[in-house]
């Protein structure tokens, strides 16, 4: 195994919490000061009267942001850059979208149930304009029972290395590879839970097929908004979500 | 095909 004496394994640890803090996008202290700061009726009414294209093309973009956070956080993991171009782009066509679901978590308060969007906290019903609402409250419920979790910064940052470094996913070239990544990543989020007497976290965290089937009503409804739309689409979403998305 | 990853990727490792 690539990783297998203690201190190799506290390196890999360190290379992960770092990788995620320096690609977070935002940091936990300003999610947490900015919790006050919520959308007012009239703000929540303006994005409800925008158009499902508009809200559709806004949303794209904020999520494109996320993903390009995601890429950094893969590219600075140790032992990624060593994968094959191919395989690199297999685990973030699968998990990137994944990822940005768990981070999530982090802007998501659960006393009100409101997420951080767009410079303030609203709930589900600032995305009515979307026409998905069962996708949103999907999201939302998701980012509701990880926050339960109380999932420390470090925590995520293992946890999201292990859901982009999947040996499971379809297509790799260099399966054996990608698994030893695995496999050291899985040791070293074993390690930390260990030490921080945190293993119980392990049995609730939420099962992969969850994931899976919120990224897969992110692509059926993106299917449908596609057919009615598809200019829109081709003119105004990011290349980079239609290259992971369309 | 997937151009805009690819261009991501290649683009440092920072």
């Amino acid at each position: 195994a690539p990783y297998a004496s203690l201190t190799e394994i506290e390196h890999l640890v360190q290379n992960v919490c770092k990788s995620y803090r320096e690609t977070c996008q935002l940091r936990l202290e300003e999610l947490l000061r900015q919790r006050a700061n919520l959308f007012s009726r009239e703000e929540v009414s303006s994005y409800q009267r925008k158009s499902e294209w508009e809200m559709w093309e806004r949303c794209a973009h904020r999520l494109t942001e996320a993903i390009q956070h995601v890429v950094e956080f893969a590219k600075r993991l140790s032992g990624f850059m060593e994968l094959c171009q191919n395989d690199q782009i297999i685990l973030l066509k699968a998990g990137a979208m994944e990822v940005v679901l768990v981070r999530m978590c982090r802007a998501y308060n659960a006393d009100n149930h409101t997420v951080f969007f767009e410079g303030k906290y609203g709930g589900v019903e600032l995305f009515r304009a979307l026409g998905c609402g069962e996708l949103i409250g999907s999201i939302f419920d998701f980012s509701h029972s990880l926050s339960a979790l109380r999932l420390s910064e470090d925590e995520i940052a293992l946890y999201t290395a292990l859901v982009l470094i999947n040996a499971n996913r379809p297509g790799l070239q260099e399966k054996r590879k990608v698994e030893q990544l695995q496999c050291s990543l899985e040791l070293a989020f074993h390690h930390h839970l260990c030490k921080t007497h945190r293993q119980g976290v392990l049995a609730q965290l939420p099962p992969k097929g969850r994931l899976r089937s919120l990224c897969s009503q992110h692509l059926e409804k993106l299917q449908v908004f596609q057919h009615l739309h598809p200019i829109v689409v081709q003119a105004a979403f990011p290349p980079l979500y239609k290259e992971l998305f369309s | 095909k997937h151009r805009i990853l690819h261009k991501l990727l290649q683009n440092g490792n920072s």
